[in-house]
C-alpha cells in the first residue's frame, strides 16, 4: 500500500527533511518552513 | 500431422529487398510513434488515456484478476487461528515481514484472531513520538518512494516517468462531461478549467468554506429548505452509494456531543493559523479566481508501505477534509519494483482521494490500495467501502462525498496533526 500526498505551501520557503529510500515513522518530520 | 510435418517439401522464394526495407521502415516508424506518445496519450476530448503501459510482465499481471485475488486472500487472513497456533504463527510472520512486537497493543499475540486482526494491529501510545514542532509529519511507518514538485500538473513516479494530478484527483474539463460517469448523474458532478483543478480541490474557495460562505461546487447561497433537501437526498445516496457514480453524498460522521466537537473544531483551526476576519477580506480581493495561490507550489510525496509495517494512517497536519473520492480501479502491487515499471500506476489502482485544506491552502492524501492490501478505511467515513465485488467501472470514474456536516465551523472534517484517520487491511 501506498500513501500520496499533494499539498500547496510556500514555493521559497518549504523544503523536504527527508530523502528518497529513507525510512520514515507515524509523526516523524518530512518537511518545513 | 507427422507426414505432413516431416514429408512436405518446403520451398524458400527470396523476397524482394524493397518489401524488406519497408517493412524495417513500418517498425521504425512504429517504434518512433509509441516513443514519441509514451509520456502523455490524449483522447479526443484533450483528456487523458489511462491505460496499462509497461514491459511484458506488466502485461501478465494486468491478466490476471487481481480484485478477485485480492479478496481471496482477504478472506483467508480473516479465517480465525486456533490460540495455540497464534504466538507461533504471528511469531512468523513478524520475523518474516520485520515487525516489532514490542511496540503493538495488545501485546498478547494470542488476543490477534487472525492474520487480518494483526495486520491491522494497534500501536501503544507513545510508541510514535510526534515532532511537535513539524509542519507537515508522515501520515505512516514506510519508505519514501519520491517527493518533489508538481509540474505542469503531473506527478513524478519514478524518475522519467510521470501520472497526471487530475486523474489522481479526478477532475474534469469545461464544457465535457467528468470520463466515464454515469449520464444520469452528470449534472451532479463538478465541472472545471483545465487550470483551476486547484479550485475544486479547495485551494481558493477554501478560505470561504472556512468563514461559512458559499460552497465551491454550488455557487449560490444556500438557504434552510434547499439544505433540508439536500440533506435529505445525501441520506437516500448514502444508502445507494455502490450503484450511484458521481452522486455527491455527506458521509460525515454524526458528532455525539457537540462541546466536545467544537473544541476540537477550534483546536485544528487554530493548528491551521485561522483568522477569519482575515481571510474573508483576502478571499474578497482574489475572487477565488487562481488556482494555487500566488507565491506557493504544489508539492507530492509517496510513502510505500511494506508488508510489515504498521498499516493504520494518520493526519500529516492540521487540516480539514471537505471531500473523498473513491475511485475504483486495479489491484496492482504498489511495491518499488512495479512503481519503476508500470506507468500510471497510482492512477489505475484502487485509491481514495482525500481532499480539503491547510494553512498555506490545498492539502490532499489518497491512500492508494494494492493487490494484498486492497480495503481502505477512513475512521470518520462509515459510507465508504473498497474493494468490493462487482463490475468494474472504467478508469477515472469515482464516487464522491462531502464532509461539511462533520463540522459547523469548518464546513468539512477537521483532523489534528497525527490523529489516526484510518488504514489498509487485508483482502
Amino acid at each position: 500500500s501506498t500513501i500520496v500526498l499533494v499539498f500547496e505551501a510556500p514555493s521559497d520557503e518549504f523544503e523536504f527533511t527527508i530523502k528518497a529510500g529513507d525510512k520514515v515513522k507515524v509523526g516523524q518530520r518530512l518537511g518545513d518552513l | 500431422l507427422i507426414n505432413a510435418w516431416t514429408q512436405t517439401p518446403t520451398k524458400w522464394y527470396p523476397l524482394p529487398i524493397a518489401v524488406g526495407a519497408i517493412l524495417l521502415v513500418a517498425i521504425q516508424y512504429r517504434k518512433k510513434r509509441k516513443g514519441s506518445s509514451k509520456q502523455v496519450e490524449l483522447d479526443d476530448d484533450g483528456i487523458e488515456i489511462i491505460k496499462l503501459q509497461g514491459p511484458w510482465q506488466v502485461h501478465v499481471l494486468g491478466a490476471l484478476p487481481l480484485r478477485n485475488m485480492s479478496r481471496i486472500w482477504g478472506y483467508l487472513n480473516s479465517l480465525e487461528l486456533p490460540i495455540w497456533f497464534r504466538p507461533i504463527g504471528l511469531r512468523i510472520y513478524a520475523t518474516a515481514f520485520g515487525c516489532n512486537l514490542d511496540e503493538i497493543e495488545p501485546a498478547d499475540l494470542r488476543a490477534y484472531a487472525s492474520l487480518g486482526d494483526f495486520f491491522y494491529r494497534k500501536l501503544k501510545q507513545d510508541a510514535r513520538p510526534v515532532d511537535p514542532d513539524a509542519i507537515l509529519v508522515s501520515p505512516a511507518d514506510g519508505r519514501i518512494l519520491h517527493f518533489g514538485t508538481v509540474q505542469d500538473l503531473r506527478v513524478e513516479q519514478v524518475k522519467g516517468m510521470s501520472y497526471s494530478l487530475d486523474a489522481l484527483l479526478g477532475v474534469e474539463r469545461p464544457g465535457t462531461p467528468p470520463p466515464h460517469v454515469a449520464p444520469s448523474h452528470r449534472d451532479k458532478m463538478p465541472v472545471v478549467d483545465d487550470h483551476e483543478f486547484a479550485n475544486v480541490n479547495g485551494i481558493e474557495y477554501s478560505l470561504n468554506q472556512l468563514i461559512g460562505l458559499s460552497s465551491p461546487i454550488d455557487s449560490t447561497p444556500p438557504t434552510p429548505s434547499r439544505e433540508r433537501s439536500e440533506r435529505e437526498s445525501s441520506v437516500a445516496a448514502a444508502t445507494d452509494l455502490p450503484k450511484k457514480f458521481g452522486d455527491r453524498i455527506d458521509a460525515s460522521v454524526p458528532q455525539k456531543d457537540l462541546q466536545e466537537t467544537l473544541a476540537h473544531d477550534a483546536s485544528v483551526a487554530l493548528s491551521m493559523g485561522v483568522q477569519p476576519a482575515l481571510e474573508r477580506k483576502r478571499s474578497s480581493i482574489s475572487g477565488g479566481a487562481s488556482s494555487v495561490r500566488p507565491g506557493n507550489s504544489l508539492y507530492f510525496t509517496v510513502i510505500y508501505l511494506a508488508p510489515g509495517d504498521y498499516h493504520r494512517f494518520h493526519s500529516p497536519t492540521a487540516w480539514v477534509v471537505e471531500k473523498r473520492r473513491h475511485f475504483v480501479g486495479e489491484l496492482f502491487s504498489v511495491s518499488p519494483y512495479m512503481a519503476k515499471r508500470l506507468q500510471n500506476l497510482f492512477v489505475l489502482n484502487e485509491r481514495v482521494a482525500l481532499l480539503g485544506k491547510w494553512r498555506y491552502g490545498f492539502f490532499g492524501m489518497v491512500p492508494v490500495g494494492a493487490t494484498n492490501v486492497g480495503s481502505i478505511k477512513i475512521n470518520f467515513d462509515q459510507a465508504l467501502r473498497t474493494n468490493v465485488r462487482g463490475p468494474s467501472p472504467p478508469p477515472g470514474t469515482y464516487s464522491e462525498a462531502v464532509y461539511s456536516a462533520a463540522s459547523p465551523i469548518l464546513n468539512g472534517q477537521p483532523l489534528l496533526t497525527a490523529q489516526e484517520m484510518g488504514g489498509f487491511c487485508l483482502g
